[in-house]
């Protein structure tokens, strides 16, 4: 064997690593141009009732972001903050992460750092209660820890005003599609439907103007949205939902009737006169405590899954992509609370791909996995399920301010 | 990630109705106040 070794020559080539490497980039971008190739000859242009399919636009960096197998990338980092670490590393270790990216170690619950297995853990530690008083005096308090990016007043039609120059209408961020038709609007005075002469629906202002439903009141990267799929896509949807008795029926054109009216009655508003849709963008950055709680005394009523992309969510990209929150997975939880219709949506991102409900088991997110269990709609690209059975009375999931909800963990 | 709220709250208007207590950019901890009726 001695022999054998020490006479065999060694001859040494070159290997055509960057050879291979062109090929699967060359192959990696043929596949995604057919796909889009696909796409587009499916999205029929001269077809008026076509869905518009959200996707990513923007300059270079998003084009090249999109082509990234972003989700297999997170669930990788995932995998790989699962692997256990020595525990003679893991106090120094974490105390690393801390360091770098802002982590108080102090405010957790549990101090011990021995005791959390790997970085996923550490990431989803949980805070102590008394570092954190939930303010009783208010009306939503913050649902976590994090950065205000925006909060504001959802103009007529479902638009959200932000900074940096990003407009984008909650139709989409909450039922996912933009639909060139006539379609629902929250319980709210602000835009009202009714029947006219000719018996058709319409959408009218509180002055009275005819809100045209064709009126593209978004417009986001050359795809525009029309009013108010608010939370629920289009009307005959809600007329599904309705008719199926899968929710007690609410009025036409309610948002009620996708959130399971009546049986909220004591949710009914308390205080009369005009109401406005309000919102609020809270980003949490990598150092930030994870889990989030409840904003304020309400009752979840329907949960819809979208199984978006997983770009970053980082305040650069929000301004690079318009269009970010509707395209990244998200947890869309529709409700109401005393002053009317109240939504909380966690968004996903790269680095923290898994969205958890404490009180939905049955959700997975960032799974390789189809939605199966929930029923998904066809046509709206969601899982949707229903808390009927959470409490009968409320018909929903009944939380109180500051109550732990879930969290976002790692992958 | 993110949380985005969306919520129907009654107008403001001859200082009652919802009032935002935090601005754009502000650092929150969890339970803070972020608004008023």
């Amino acid at each position: 064997l001695k022999m054998a070794w020490d006479d065999t020559p060694i001859k040494w080539t070159p290997i055509p690593v960057g050879l291979g490497i062109t090929y699967l980039g060359f192959k990696h971008y043929s596949t995604v141009m057919s796909r889009e190739r696909q796409i587009a000859e499916e999205e029929d242009p001269n077809d008026p009732q076509r869905k518009r399919r959200i996707r990513p636009t923007g300059p270079w960096q998003v084009q090249i972001l999109s082509t990234l197998p972003l989700k297999a990338l997170s669930r990788l980092w995932g995998k790989f903050n699962e692997i256990p670490l020595p525990v003679i590393f893991r106090p120094f270790g974490f105390k690393l992460y801390a360091f770098i990216f802002g982590v108080n170690i102090s405010e957790a619950k549990n101090q011990d750092l021995k005791s959390y297995r790997n970085l996923a853990e550490f990431f989803y530690r949980e805070i102590d209660p008394a570092v954190r008083p939930i303010d009783k005096s208010s009306a939503v308090v913050s649902p976590s820890d994090g950065k205000v990016l925006m909060v504001g007043e959802v103009r007529e039609g479902g638009k959200v005003e932000n900074v940096k120059g990003m407009t984008y209408s909650l139709d989409a961020l909450l039922s996912g599609h933009g639909e060139t038709k006539t379609s629902s609007h929250p319980s709210s005075p602000a835009i009202k439907f009714g029947e006219n002469e000719n018996g058709t629906t319409e959408a009218t202002t509180p002055g009275g103007q005819i809100v045209d439903s064709h009126e593209e009141f978004a417009r986001m990267n050359g795809i525009s949205y029309t009013v108010g799929e608010l939370f629920s896509g289009t009307e005959d949807h809600i007329d599904a939902k309705a008719e199926d008795q899968s929710l007690p029926p609410g009025e036409k054109g309610d948002v009620a009737a996708v959130v399971g009216p009546k049986s909220t009655s004591w949710f009914r508003n308390q205080l009369e006169g005009p109401k406005r849709l309000y919102f609020a963008v809270i980003y949490l950055a990598p150092g930030d405590y994870h889990r989030f709680h409840s904003p304020t005394e309400w009752v979840v009523e329907t949960r819809r899954h979208f199984a978006g992309e997983l770009f970053s969510v980082s305040p650069y990209l929000q301004a690079l992509l318009p269009s970010l929150f509707i395209l990244n997975e998200r947890v869309v939880l529709l409700g109401r609370w005393k002053h009317g219709f109240f939504s909380m949506t966690p968004v996903g991102a790269t680095n923290v791909g898994s969205i958890v409900l404490n009180f939905d088991r049955e959700l997975r997110t960032n799974s390789l996995t189809k939605d199966t269990k929930a029923d998904t709609l066809e046509g709206h690209g969601y899982a949707e399920a229903h808390y009927q059975l959470a409490s009968q009375l409320l018909s929903g999931h009944p939380l109180r301010r500051g109550e732990e909800m879930g969290g976002f963990r790692l992958g | 990630s993110t949380i985005v709220l969306v919520f129907e709250a009654p107008e403001r208007k001859d200082g009652k109705g919802f009032k935002w207590t935090v601005e754009q950019g502000k650092t929150v901890k969890m339970g803070e106040a972020l608004g008023l009726v």
